[in-house]
């Protein structure tokens, strides 16, 4: 079968879009001293075929995609998630009135990849 | 029913954060009660541009591994006046409820801070800080001294501002994680330059040549709880 190529506009490929999270938005403000909110970006856009460098993808994300484009209805496309994520420092007042500062890992998208 | 619905996703979220359910607003807290400069500090350098370069699961002001710093509140309470061993002393109860860590959590730091809050009417004065492991309760008319060892004994100078102690408790505090092992410190401070008429202060209903100041506590303590959680810590991770 030979390969269908879908036109991907480079809007569409996948990469970290800006996401705001305001603890206010989720309730979470009478707890969280600080911060406020932040970046916590996400993920969003296609793998097309071939994928680029740029998509970080994986040899499986690669033969995915080539799959794919032989039958685009059997296979779906490779999913962008995220490959790199930082943490944040977060300072509230817990159950016992004490008031704690935590670090907590995987919260900030900070690149995309196909996976 | 969309609160309902965000309900059980959240609290998926807030376990994986650590917490039990959403804390207390802060707005309840009790008047007076802030957040530590110590820790607003931390907090900060974990926001600034040289954050990336450091490990968020070591807390360099300590030099100790860990993810949590904790600021446990004193839950004992103060016996004004006459200490049961010592008649000029001002005698107070601490204690730090260990068991809000949880039992994943690895403890890397206990140290307790004291701050006096005095302020001084006449001269610089000292003071004999002594402070005590309660090793188990004891009943009325035994022998106090029986039931606690001595962890600390020495004398502090009163300035203008606020002075503090920090002591390490580390291997105390992390027995007092397992029930039924916390019977709490018990803090003696007895002035050492006054005369024994002017130790009256801390006798109730007496005139105050050591003068609280008014809206604190004569003696505030926390136990700073530096802890590891190894599931949100893996290694080889940079910070943002």
């Amino acid at each position: 079968r030979s390969a269908v190529h879908l036109p991907v506009t480079p809007s569409n490929v996948c990469k970290a879009r800006r996401l705001y999270i305001d603890f206010k938005d989720v309730g979470w403000q009478d707890w969280i001293i600080a911060p406020q909110g932040y970046m916590a970006n996400y993920c969003h856009g296609e793998c097309p075929f071939p994928l680029s460098e740029s998509l970080n993808g994986t040899n499986h994300a690669i033969l995915q995609t080539l799959v794919h484009s032989l039958d685009p209805h059997g296979t779906p496309q490779p999913c962008c998630v995220p490959i790199h994520l930082s943490p944040i420092s977060m300072l509230y007042y817990d159950n016992n009135d004490n008031v704690v500062l935590r670090h907590y890992q995987d919260m900030v998208v900070d690149e995309c990849g196909c996976r | 029913s969309r609160v309902e619905e965000a309900k059980s996703p959240e609290r998926l979220f807030l376990g994986s954060l650590g917490l039990s359910g959403r804390p207390r607003p802060a707005g309840s807290q009790q008047p007076g009660r802030h957040v530590p400069s110590a820790l607003w500090r931390m907090f900060r350098r974990s926001e600034g541009d040289h954050a990336e370069e450091s490990d968020p699961c070591t807390v360099s002001e300590y030099g100790v591994r860990g993810n949590i710093i904790r600021y446990v509140q004193d839950q004992g309470r103060l016996v004004s006046g006459w200490s049961s061993s010592c008649r000029a002393c001002l005698e107070k109860q601490l204690y730090f409820n260990m068991s809000v860590l949880q039992p994943v959590e690895l403890l890397s730091l206990a140290q307790l801070e004291i701050t006096f809050h005095w302020k001084l009417l006449q001269g610089p004065r000292a003071l004999s800080v002594s402070l005590y492991q309660v090793i188990r309760a004891t009943l009325r008319g035994a022998d106090p001294q029986a039931g606690r060892r001595l962890l600390l004994s020495q004398s502090v100078r009163l300035q203008h501002e606020p002075t503090s102690v920090a002591v390490d408790l580390t291997a105390l505090a992390e027995g007092w994680r397992k029930p039924g092992r916390n019977y709490g410190l018990l803090l003696e401070l007895l002035p050492l330059d006054a005369e024994p008429e002017e130790l009256l202060p801390f006798h109730p209903g007496n005139s105050l040549p050591l003068e609280p100041a008014s809206a604190l506590p004569l003696v505030q303590a926390s136990l700073v709880a530096v802890s590891l959680n190894p599931h949100q810590c893996r290694s080889g991770r940079r910070r943002r």
